[in-house]
């Protein structure tokens, strides 16, 4: 349930991006060329990425411009290859606790 | 009075260990280490990059307050006057010093690894660092290239040696200069492998015979990956060797072929780093210091190893974020052992075969961010305030919290029906 992810302890790491395809800047893209920021929060249980809409001018991420998410059930996918961001009320769930 | 610091930071080091449970690898030296700490298996970098992950972790600090997302610009300019993990232990009475890839270097630590800020004396760097990304690679046909899999004659290599053995060998001698002066010190040790390009000594070759290299579990592009959140690998497909693949853009694959020999030279590097740091820790009995310093063993982030295809980093899957961490504190996470005795005897990866099993480990999903504060509380230093948010305006803060009231607390899902 939310409370439980909530008081587990989380670690958040995220990775920016310069466009939502891969290009030649994709793994590296400078500062200015950043237009989308890739959010991560992970549990023991899961891994919840939401990539929005970043501003590089004043270093702003935009929740409500959300371009792409992930979401991995560790118990059951622990390499995260089944993302199941869109396809279960899980994905809906995290996207109302943003 | 506080005990000496010896922080070990490894460039691109994912958890292949075997007090990780690694069945391929062979670490012995990291293992000990491990036997004698608490090891911290779920541990995640705050990015998987270099530079952005080092300034966080060294300033205490998350990227969206550094402001570093790339390589090109330096925090006490560009985002805010921060303190650093070392600038705050030298500001407490220690000597701090800095051998190898500790800071990221050039613009993102101001040309000088944040000296004089950061460290009591300049920063050594190996001098055989600049022959990095060389020509030093021997292919089939007799040439040198800039090879990503690149096994080398090491008495070929420019000055017959390789960075991270220069740097073990500055570590020792700082260590005796420090055992003299009987002062308190922070040494930080930053080694360079596994970081591409993959060049170890080619003898490290034998403990991985290449038909028991295994691909990844899951070497394809996932079906429902965002586009956004795949990575191509654009660092790898530059060397020589993998150019020479023509390999397509941005999906791949490699060759199945290379993708092994990628995974076994990435073991290779593992093991000779592994022994880097065995012929450090046995230098601190050398000089009689294992019982009073403290060692933190740690990565700046992971690495893809063909798993999602993928490689390299630059990602937020947990092979590229996640990464080892132990603490080794004597009188707390071991016993102090009785003078003279020793606690890190070397052990040669190609004779020792006995996995040993950490002393203590914790589940806790924990931060490299959360350094800082760990080791100011490890050693009696007043542990920084929690950072207002926003923080940008605040020199001395922490966006990470300490992590020793996990070093003793049993395992177990706290405040989720437990």
């Amino acid at each position: 349930t939310a409370r439980c992810f909530y008081e587990e302890p989380a670690a958040l790491s995220q990775y920016p991006r310069p466009a939502d395809t891969p290009q030649w800047n994709s793994d590296k893209p400078k500062l200015k060329d950043i237009r989308i920021m890739g959010y991560s929060m992970r549990t023991i249980d899961y891994r919840y990425t939401v990539w929005v809409q970043f501003n590089p001018k004043n270093f702003t991420a935009n929740f409500e411009d959300v371009h792409a998410g992930e979401l991995y059930v560790m118990e059951t996918d622990p390499n995260q290859d089944y993302n199941i961001y869109n396809n279960t009320s899980h994905g809906w769930l995290f996207k109302k606790v943003l | 009075d506080g005990m000496n610091i010896l922080f070990i930071v490894v460039d691109d080091l994912r958890p292949v260990l075997g007090c990780y449970g690694d069945k391929l690898v062979k670490s012995p030296n990291i293992d000990q280490l491990a036997s004698r700490s608490v090891v911290f298996s779920n541990a995640y970098a705050q990015q998987a990059l270099c530079a952005p992950s080092r300034v966080s972790f060294l300033t205490g600090r998350r990227p969206d307050t550094t402001r570093l997302y790339d390589f090109y610009s330096y925090w006490r300019v560009h985002a805010g006057n921060y303190s650093t993990m070392p600038q705050y232990f030298k500001e407490n009475g220690y000597v701090t010093l800095s051998v190898g890839k500790v800071f990221h270097p050039g613009v993102s630590s101001n040309h000088s690894d944040d000296y004089p800020y950061s460290w009591s004396i300049p920063p050594f760097h190996p001098s055989t660092e600049k022959y990095e990304n060389d020509k030093t690679c021997r292919g089939k046909d007799g040439k040198l290239y800039a090879n990503l899999v690149c096994p080398v004659d090491v008495t070929e290599m420019p000055k017959g040696t390789l960075p991270d053995i220069q740097s073990t060998a500055e570590a020792i001698r700082l260590l005796n200069v420090m055992k003299d002066k009987k002062q308190k010190f922070f040494l930080a040790v930053g080694y360079h492998k596994p970081h591409i390009p993959l060049r170890y000594p080619q003898e490290f070759l034998k403990l991985y015979p290449l038909e028991n290299i295994p691909l990844a579990p899951d070497p394809w592009v996932p079906e429902k990956l965002p586009s956004v959140a795949y990575n191509p690998w654009t660092d790898i497909r530059r060397r020589d060797d993998v150019e020479a693949l023509n390999v397509s853009f941005p999906y791949g694959p490699l060759p199945e072929e290379f993708q092994r020999q990628i995974r076994q030279s990435y073991y290779a590097a593992v093991s000779y780093l592994d022994v880097q740091v065995g012929l450090l820790l046995s230098a601190l009995d050398n000089v009689g210091l294992s019982n009073n310093t403290m060692v933190v063993f740690t990565a700046d982030h992971g690495w893809s190893l063909g798993e999602h295809g993928e490689w390299a980093k630059y990602s937020n899957f947990d092979v590229a974020t996640r990464v080892p961490l132990m603490f080794y504190v004597p009188g707390m996470t071991t016993p102090s052992a009785s003078q003279g005795m020793r606690v890190f005897p070397y052990l040669d990866p190609f004779s020792h075969n006995v996995n040993s099993v950490p002393q203590g480990q914790s589940k806790k999903v924990v931060e490299l961010v959360s350094l800082f504060p760990t080791l100011a509380e490890l050693a009696g230093l007043q542990v920084p305030p929690a950072c207002p948010e926003p923080s940008l305006h605040v020199g001395l803060c922490t966006e990470g919290t300490s992590l020793v009231r996990y070093f003793s607390a049993s395992e177990g899902k706290e405040g989720c029906g437990g």
